[in-house]
């Protein structure tokens, strides 16, 4: 479903030159749940911000589902990131918004038959945050900020979900409750799931692991030696 | 040291009111690294910033060292928060300046007889990001940018550490020795820490490890059973 071939990514400001990424190659099958691990600075948002046309490779080619999303005009990966869904390392919620409206944004460019706001308020309670609808998200706690930008990830029930490391800011029952829902999404949707993640315990319930080390692909739970 | 009383704090906005500390009470040694445990929400990062002084408590007594941290006037608690290092949830670096100034921005309001800036370096070759010095913040990952936030804190040489969730972001080796590096520093000058930690083997390794529920400290390692 999500097919990564040669891709790398370089960033070049001035005199330093980073090399995010080196030819990753990856293919993912639909419906599945994968871990993408590595130490701190390996290249595991980068992987996830080019696969969500948040950004573009330097070489490479990426395709998820129909769409070469490495082919897309700007106007075009707008349109593509719409039906994904993206939890950020930093969350990025609207402070003038309350938990509930951030939710419901990536709701805003439809005209739907069903109540965006009760479809929020649901999420927000399979995320045990309905209490808190009408906050502002400065009046939540790290993990209950993560957990809003969960929520508003999944409310356009993507197929796709890239996960920069969800589970960070959460003690480890919340972070168990967080996975199981994404698995659940998995069995009952066919969600496909890319998550990175430091954790051992949340990649050991993936159907996956995959390895980063600076910008390389270096080990694989798939073809693991048994 | 550190010497909380009864400590409770109330956030209440409009309608709602949620009591964040209820009654808490701790002591902590001079010296010590202590870990503060607890489910999202639970009051963690509460306790952090009325014990360096960010707010202030609703009721109860704060004391640090010779300091009562409760009483001080608005001038006074500024005064206070220098000599503290506090390492926050979401980093908090200022982007429009480079990793090297970031870390060195504690330093200015002293003349110093040290090359701060050469200090700075010293703490970023700590965490490990020497050869990110000139970045900015927005070009590193979250991880990178988070041990820009603890070589912040530690310029000061503060005797007070507040940390909180300072491995959040890191794979697991980037965060034993980012705990290496605190212990090191309790050993060699007696800085006392204060961490709020989800990760179980971070606080194995502290002196001792205290729980927060909804508000209220309902374990400690101190008085645990045999
Ligand atoms: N400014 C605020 N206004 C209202 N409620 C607040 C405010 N700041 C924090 N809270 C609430 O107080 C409670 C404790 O928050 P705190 O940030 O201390 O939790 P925490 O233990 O650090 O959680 P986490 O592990 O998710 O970081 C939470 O329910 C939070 O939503
Ligand atoms: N805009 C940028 N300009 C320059 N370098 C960048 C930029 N964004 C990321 N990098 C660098 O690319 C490398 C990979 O970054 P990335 O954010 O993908 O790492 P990561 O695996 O997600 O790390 P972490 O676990 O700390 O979040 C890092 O060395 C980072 O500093
Ligand atoms: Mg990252
Ligand atoms: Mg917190």
């Amino acid at each position: 479903y999500v097919r990564a071939a040669g891709v790398s990514r370089l960033y070049v400001s001035g005199e330093e030159s980073i090399t995010a990424l080196d030819d990753v190659s990856l293919e993912v099958s639909s419906g599945s749940v994968v871990a993408v691990t590595g130490p701190s600075g390996s290249g595991k948002s980068t992987l996830l911000h080019l696969i969500g046309a948040m950004d573009r490779a330097d070489s490479g080619s990426i395709q998820v589902g129909e769409t070469d999303v490495s082919g897309l005009t700007r106007k075009q990966q707008a349109d593509y990131r719409r039906t994904v869904g993206f939890v950020f390392q930093r969350f990025h919620l609207l402070p003038a918004l309350s938990v509930v409206d951030n939710v419901a944004v990536p709701l805003l460019p439809y005209r739907t038959a069903f109540d965006k706001r009760a479809r929020a308020l649901e999420l927000l309670a399979a995320v045990g945050l309905e209490d808190r609808a009408r906050s502002l998200p400065s009046r939540l706690s790290g993990g209950q900020q993560q957990r809003v930008a969960i929520a508003r990830a999944l409310i356009n029930a993507p197929t796709l979900l890239l996960a920069d490391e969800p589970t960070g800011n959460l003690d480890s029952d919340t972070g168990t409750q967080i996975i199981d829902l994404l698995l659940e999404l998995r069995d009952s949707r066919g969600m496909t799931v890319l998550l990175a993640t430091h954790d051992p315990q949340v990649a050991a319930r993936c159907d996956r692991v995959v390895g980063l080390e600076d910008g390389r692909l270096t080990n694989d739970s798939l073809y693991a030696a048994r």
